[in-house]
C-alpha cells in the first residue's frame, strides 16, 4: 500500500 | 534501502558536486539555467519541510545536504558569479511550470495537508524542473561536456529510482502512484538528451544538436 504518513525515500 | 536507491541518490549527489565544483572551478555558470536551479532549491524546500519525521539518519544528511547545495548553487548563480550568467538564454517561463504543478498538487494529492500537499508539488515540480535547463541547451544547440555529464548524473537519479519502485513493490508491496507517475514523466523529460549523450558525449564528442 502506499504509506503516505512518511515518505522514507528522498 | 535497495541497490538501486542508493545508487539513484548516489548519482543525485554527485549530479549536484559535479554542477558546484563546475562553478566553483571555471569561476562560471555559463551555460547553466539559473532558473532551474531555483526551481530545484523550490523542490528540496517544499519536500523537505517534513524534516522533524526522522527516518534515518541516512535520510536526514541528505536532505540537509540537498537543500544546502541546491542554495549554494543558486547563490552562486545570481550573487557571486552573476556576471558569468548567460540570463539571455535563460527564456523559460517558470510560471508555466509553478502554477500547474501547484495547482495538480491541490488536486492530486494522499491527504489534503499542507505538508502533504507541499510534498505532492515537490514531486510534480520537480519533474519538470529541468526543462529551463534543457530549453537553455537547445536555444544554443550545444552544452559543455562538464554540463552533460551534470545532465546525465541528475537523469539518472530518476530512472534508477523507477527501477527501485518495482524492486520495492515486488518486494515490500510499497508503492506511492504520485511518485511512480511523475518519476516516469521526469525520466522521459531526459530521453532526448541521453540518446545524445551516449551517441555523442561518450565518444569525445561534444554535445551539438544538429541545426
Amino acid at each position: 500500500s502506499s504509506d503516505f504518513d512518511i515518505h522514507d525515500e528522498l | 534501502m535497495n541497490i538501486f536507491r542508493l545508487v539513484g541518490d548516489l548519482s543525485h549527489l554527485l549530479a549536484i558536486i559535479i554542477l558546484l565544483l563546475k562553478i566553483w572551478k571555471t569561476r562560471s555558470c555559463a551555460g547553466i539555467s539559473g532558473k532551474s536551479q531555483i526551481l530545484f532549491a523550490i523542490v528540496y524546500t517544499s519536500r523537505y519541510l517534513d524534516l522533524p519525521n526522522f527516518v534515518s539518519m541516512y535520510n536526514t544528511l541528505m536532505k540537509i545536504v540537498f537543500i544546502a547545495a541546491s542554495y549554494a548553487t543558486v547563490y552562486l548563480i545570481y550573487m557571486k558569479f552573476k556576471a558569468t550568467y548567460d540570463h539571455n538564454h535563460d527564456t523559460f517561463r517558470v510560471e508555466f511550470l509553478v502554477l500547474p504543478s501547484f495547482v495538480l498538487a491541490l488536486l492530486i494529492n494522499h491527504d489534503f495537508t499542507v505538508l502533504e500537499v507541499l510534498w505532492t508539488f515537490s514531486i510534480y515540480m520537480e519533474s519538470v524542473a529541468i526543462l529551463p535547463q534543457l530549453f537553455m541547451v537547445s536555444k544554443t544547440g550545444e552544452a559543455e561536456s562538464i554540463t552533460s555529464h551534470y545532465l546525465f548524473a541528475l537523469g539518472s537519479y530518476r530512472a534508477l529510482y523507477i527501477l527501485n519502485w518495482i524492486y520495492r513493490y515486488t518486494t515490500e508491496d510499497h508503492y506511492d502512484l504520485i511518485a511512480i507517475v511523475a518519476g516516469i514523466v521526469q525520466t522521459v523529460l531526459y530521453c532526448d538528451f541521453f540518446y545524445l549523450y551516449i551517441t555523442k558525449v561518450l565518444k569525445g564528442k561534444k554535445l551539438q544538436l544538429p541545426a
